[in-house]
Parts: C-alpha cells; structure tokens; sequence
C-alpha cells in the first residue's frame, strides 16, 4: 500500500514541522488546526520565515530540503524571538 | 548575529563558570578541556576573563541533563535538541544545559562537546542565532566542522565584538606602540574611498591580503569583490597596525612586522617561538620598524624597505646580505617611499598613501602608477 505509506511519512512530516515552528519559531497553538490550509497563512509564513533565517529556497511549502533540515541535530534556543 | 530582546549582555568582564556535573561519555579531563577551548574560542577575540569556580553560584553554571531537568524546558531524548543555554544575567540565566541523551565525543564520530559547547557559550554572552550557515551560532550542528582549523566566523565576531568590544592590545612589548590611531578606529575602512592606504599587502595561498588597522580585506583573483574582516578573526594574536608583511610561498608562511617585532602564520595557525626580533634578521639597531616587504619568489629573496632604504634578505641562507642597505630610489627608479608592497605577475606593486606603482624589475621601470584599491574593482 505504498499510497498509504507516502501519506503517513506526510502526517509525520507536518507533525514535526509545526513542533519546529512551535518549539523554534513561535507559532502559536492557535494556528493549529491551520496547519493544512493553503495559501497565505500563518503556517506558511512561518515555513517561509524558517526557510529564510536557515538559508533554503524560501517555497513556504515542506519539501524534502526542509524536511532534512528540521531533522538536524540543533541548539534547543529559539531562531527567533521568544 | 543577533542578540536577544533586550540586549543582555554582561556587565562585567571577568565571568565565573562552573561544571556542576559531567557526561559519562567522556572523562572529567575531556569535559573540562572542551568547555576551557569553548570559553577561550569566545575569550580571544573579546575582553572577557573565564575563572573557574567549584562552589557556589557562578555566572556560568554548566551542567548535563536528561528529559526535564528543572527549568520547564526538557530535553528530547537522542537527536534533535543538544543543549539549550540562557542569556547573561542572574540565577539561571547565562546557564548552558546539554542533553545528556547525546553521545557527546572529543571528535565527530558522535556529538563534538566542544563544538556544541562553544555554541551555547555563545548563548551565554548574549549572542542569539545567527542565520549565517558559516557562524558558530548558526542553530544546526555542523558535524563536517574542521576540528583542527575552527575558528569563529566574522558575522561571530562582529556579534561579540558588538556587545563587548575587541581584546586589549597585546601587552607583549612596550616599544611596540599601543596607542589607538587613526588607522585603528573601529568603523571598518571604506574599500572605494579614493584616499584609501594600506599599512601592509601580502599574498597567501593565492589570495592579496590588504591590511589595514585592525582590518583586513581578502581578495582573491577570482572573485571581483574583497572581503573584508577584522584581523583578529582569523589571527586573534596578531596586533593591528602592521608595518609590512609577506608571503615566502616556498615555506607556506606570512610573515608580519609591528614595530622591531615580527610573527609568522601558516593558513590560519600562528607559528610558535614568535614574534620574534626584527634584529635577529640582521637590521642595524637604528632601525625601528620596517615600512613594507616583498618576497620575490624566482629568487627567494625578500626585500625590506625602511624610510628611503631598502635591503636584502636570503630566505635559503637566512641572511641578510653584503652591501645592503641601499638608496630605494636608486634601484627602482620613481619609488621614493614605501607603506606596503607584493609581488604577482613578475611585477612589483609599491603603495604610497593612495597612489600605487606597477614596477616591471625587469625594465627596472614604473610601467603604471594606479589608484592604491585598484585591485579593489571600484
């Protein structure tokens, strides 16, 4: 079911990307459940923002580039300010 | 680099810090040397002071911790998170935390402590992230670092250097002069400013290197625009205000004169048993300080220049030769003095405040006379 497989690695992709934007880039609980919607919302504001300070291409989408990023080993300090 | 909201920085130079507890992974001896470099990475190009203290409540209080370790922010188990560390002030804050769950190792086959360590003191002088990828402070650890050749990044020095200034002047000879002057004022020189001089050109690896003050701008041939630094951030033993400098290719070396001292670098390592005496190369005491260098590389000899004079020095024999000094202006005709020089392309390039002369040693002729930062593409 490889179809399925794909859509699990996505979920646990999102998850660990608004834990990183929660824990590193101060996004707030409450853009929780926004965290699917398109276009311009805070998730992707903060996806761009994060792509930004790190140095990737600035997408506002989670590609496999910051996909391996958010993976690396980090200072547990915010990027930015708390 | 950034610092924190708020700006918190120290208000003291001399900082106490103490190792609460150790990591299994490595022994006390390796613990404690990794947080003495990590403190001395920050030490060489600050004012600060580290003592070590074993009791009590220190500014820096580093400790190792799993999970949640008290201060309502817990570690996350292997991976991801490292160590966290607090902002300069009082209690927790200045602290450094490292996530016990790592396998922390003297080199990279696990987590480097001193690495990690120097990053979180980073913290704890008041540096925040850094989005520069090359900076210590960048918040991803960097595990392809070149252990042997760290040094911190400029955008690093320039954050520290913005809370707490440079390191004093060495204190190493009083007949070098200390006394800040024009030339070492803290706003960076302007690379096009028509009036630009240089204290002292060099060459090394390929590369120019103009100093000037406290900086230095690198140009390499293939790239258009210089790079300027503070010299301290590749050399944090090396004075500003150099006198002369050159490269022997031959031996891989920088020499760079202040005053009747000189130091010799190889890349980034200063080379011990300097500096050493300008006398031990042979100059008269009347000598005070030597104007510029070159390093002529088909002889491997180097010329030194001093007032209107200049000699001769053998780098194979490691002497200076007969019949020197002599009359600059007699063997280069249309150089009268000298602030800086080198060598590339089979010419000599002579700076004199802001003109530049293009010198064919050949022809024994001035073949351009050029702008001093023409090498600048202004």
């Amino acid at each position: 079911h490889p179809l399925n497989g794909a859509a699990r690695r996505e979920d646990s992709g999102m998850e660990l990307l608004q834990q990183y934007l929660e824990n590193y880039y101060d996004l707030g609980k409450i853009v929780k459940q926004l965290v699917r919607t398109p276009g311009d919302s805070p998730v992707e504001k903060k996806i761009q923002e994060m792509q930004k300070f790190l140095g990737l291409k600035v997408t506002g989408k989670l590609d496999s580039d910051t996909l391996d990023i958010i993976r690396k080993p980090r200072c547990g300090v915010p990027d930015v300010g708390q | 680099f950034t610092q924190f909201p708020g700006m918190p920085k120290w208000r003291k130079n001399d900082l106490t810090y103490r190792v609460v507890n150790y990591t299994q992974d490595l022994s006390r001896d390796e613990v404690d040397s990794a947080i003495e470099k990590a403190l001395k990475v920050w030490a060489e190009v600050t004012p600060l002071t580290f003592s070590r203290i074993y009791d009590g409540e220190a500014d820096i209080m580093i400790s190792f911790a799993f999970r949640e370790h008290g201060d309502y922010i817990p570690f996350d188990g292997p991976g991801n998170v490292l160590g966290h560390a607090y902002a300069p002030g009082p209690g927790i804050n200045g602290d450094a935390h490292f996530d016990d769950d790592e396998l922390w190792t003297k080199d990279t086959t696990g987590t480097n402590l001193f690495l990690v360590a120097a990053h979180e003191l980073g913290h704890s002088l008041g540096l925040f992230h850094s989005a520069d990828p090359k900076a210590l402070m960048y918040p991803l650890y960097n595990s392809f670092t070149d252990l042997a050749r760290f040094r911190l990044s400029q955008d690093d020095v320039n954050g520290i250097q913005f809370l707490y200034g440079p390191p004093p002047a060495s204190p190493a000879d009083p007949k070098v002069p200390t006394e800040p002057s024009h030339q070492e004022s803290e706003t960076p020189p302007a690379s096009c400013d028509p009036a630009l001089s240089f204290d002292a050109v060099s060459t090394l690896r390929g590369e120019i290197l103009f100093f000037k003050g406290r900086h230095v701008w690198r140009k390499s041939l293939r790239t258009a625009e210089p790079e300027l630094y503070l010299i301290s951030a590749f050399w944090p033993a090396l004075p500003s205000g150099l006198d002369a400098a050159y490269e022997v290719t031959s031996k891989d070396t920088v020499f760079a004169f202040k005053g009747n001292q000189f130091w010799a670098i190889r890349g980034l390592e200063m080379q011990a048993g300097f500096p050493k005496s300008i006398y031990t190369l042979g100059f008269p005491a009347t000598v005070k300080k030597l104007d510029a260098a070159i390093f002529v590389k088909e002889k491997k000899w180097t010329y030194f220049f001093a007032e209107d004079q200049y000699w001769r020095f053998d780098e194979k024999k490691q002497v200076m030769e007969a019949g020197f000094p002599r009359k600059i202006s007699e063997d280069f005709p249309g150089v009268e003095k000298v602030d800086a020089a080198f060598e590339a392309f089979g010419f000599f390039y002579f700076f004199n405040e802001s003109s530049q002369l293009e010198f064919d040693p050949n022809a024994k002729k001035v073949t351009h006379t050029l702008k001093s930062n023409s090498w600048f593409n202004c």
